[in-house]
């Protein structure tokens, strides 16, 4: 319940019209994004420890091994950027449904590498498109990854407020350093 | 040189091959001109001493004339095509694009996602961009437009259904808040457009919907700021990106309804995707 604190707050001082319709100025903009930002992590803690219970659920004699799971959300994926995707060349995606019915999503993450796989939990290996990032003409300061591709595949019939999870491994992956570190 | 068509004989969505602009759709085996294209209207400039003479600002939409401005008018387009999507990418300018998609598994919907700005303003005039559609929807000066999600309602151009109004400013007289979808209805077909964050909208002819998606101001509009709406980022002005998704159907048979809530639901309320790195964890061990 603490943890959901931040994300009532943030909601209590968002009720302002500034906050909806785009009229404050970009400091406020910003201030905005920063208590937002910092519901976002607190929710997530949240977010990890039901998804890791949902998990340890299926397997309780894992449960001290599942706990450890670390399970983070890319706030930037509207402009295709996410630094766990830069710089891991095996990863997983859990895609979570709100909803109390079953739905279909298209799942697009940013990617560096030049081709991927990606399993179900049965190990069923999924179609997958790769569709360039439209690059801008002129460079703006922003967008800070390595990323020029969006890889895309279809999760099927998500289970009603469930999760599934898909392995994604590539292959020729190009390991960014430095050059790439995210800001703050 | 053929143009491009995304979806499929039911819902489809053509775009011109060289420019990638739309052209027509086709909703329940229907189909219908539409085409859509991005302006800008300039904004005017007032001495803010009386009301009738405030400048267009952040809390004043107020448009210099009632004509838009095209962006471009020569735009380039390159279009990737693939199992799951199909896509096409628009550059109406070094300042304006947009990715039209079309996913390929029970899909009743285009998405566009726009990216917008830095405004340029070395010409000294400030602009609020916008995207209009147009059909050949006999709308009949109607359009329908959401109100904080509880329920539509009904709007008709240059018209307040409590009072006899004498509209002195045509375009912001009849914008209206669209808070997730703007809709327009001929006969039993009906188009709508949602939005992902509220924005201005309207319908200024028969046929037409135009949606506000970004602005870069000058002059403040004396409402209590006491600058101009005109904000940078490291140094440039602001860019802004978001989606809209077109979608529609027959009324009579609740394909329009139907498809519009299962969109709104898809796109208000979608999936969280969560990541965790895998790199010293094989597939079994994983499993």
């Amino acid at each position: 319940s603490v943890d959901l604190n931040k994300m009532r707050e943030a909601m209590g001082i968002m009720q302002h019209h500034d906050a909806v319709t785009g009229t404050e100025r970009q400091k406020v903009a910003s201030d905005y994004a920063r208590v937002l930002f910092e519901g976002f992590e607190e929710c997530g803690i949240i977010a990890q420890a039901a998804i890791n219970k949902l998990i340890a659920n299926k397997k309780q004699s894992e449960v001290s091994r599942v706990d450890a799971v670390p399970i983070k959300s890319c706030l930037l994926l509207n402009i295709s950027q996410c630094d766990i995707l830069d710089y891991s060349n095996q990863f997983v995606v859990t895609v979570y449904n709100p909803l109390s019915h079953r739905v279909s999503h298209y799942v697009r993450v940013p990617v560096s590498g030049a081709s991927y796989t990606v399993q179900d939990p049965t190990g069923k290996q999924l179609k997958i498109q790769l569709v360039p990032i439209p690059q801008p003409v002129i460079e703006i300061p922003g967008r800070v990854s390595p990323a020029t591709m969006e890889l895309v595949f279809y999760a099927k019939d998500l289970p009603p407020l469930g999760f599934r999870s898909y392995y994604i491994s590539g292959s020729n992956h190009i390991h960014h350093t430095s050059k790439y570190k995210i800001h703050p | 040189g053929r143009d491009v068509i995304l979806g499929n004989t039911k819902f489809n969505a053509v775009l011109d091959w060289e420019t990638g602009s739309l052209k027509s759709m086709v909703l329940d085996r229907t189909k219908f001109s539409v085409s859509q294209d991005f302006y800008y209207y300039k904004g005017y400039i007032g001495d803010n001493k009386e009301f009738v003479n405030r400048s267009s600002g952040a809390y004043i939409f107020r448009p210099n004339g009632s004509e838009a401005l095209s962006v471009s008018s020569t735009k380039k387009s390159s279009t990737y095509k693939g199992d799951l999507v199909d896509e096409t990418h628009i550059k109406w300018s070094d300042w304006l694009s947009q990715v039209v998609r079309y996913y390929k598994e029970d899909t009743y919907h285009v998405e566009m996602e726009w990216l917008a700005g830095p405004i340029p303003v070395d010409d000294n005039v400030g602009k609020e961009i916008i995207s209009r559609f147009k059909s050949d929807l006999l709308s009949d000066g109607l359009f329908y437009t959401d109100s904080n999600g509880r329920e539509m309602l009904e709007r008709k151009r240059n018209f307040r259904p409590t009072w006899s109004v004498n509209i002195k400013e045509p375009v912001s007289a009849n914008y209206y808040p669209v808070t997730s979808r703007i809709t327009l209805r001929d006969g039993d077909k009906e188009f709508s457009i949602l939005t992902d964050r509220a924005q201005g909208g309207t319908s200024l002819n028969n046929g037409e919907v135009e949606l506000m998606v970004h602005r870069r101001l000058l002059h403040d509009d004396a409402f209590g700021v006491s600058e101009a709406l005109n904000e940078t980022a490291f140094g440039h002005g602001l860019v802004a990106i978001g989606k809209h998704w077109l979608t529609g159907g027959n009324i009579s048979s609740g394909t329009a309804a139907q498809r519009t809530r299962s969109l709104q639901q898809q796109v208000l309320l979608s999936p969280w995707l969560f990541f965790t790195p895998a790199d010293n964890i094989s597939f079994t061990e994983w499993v």
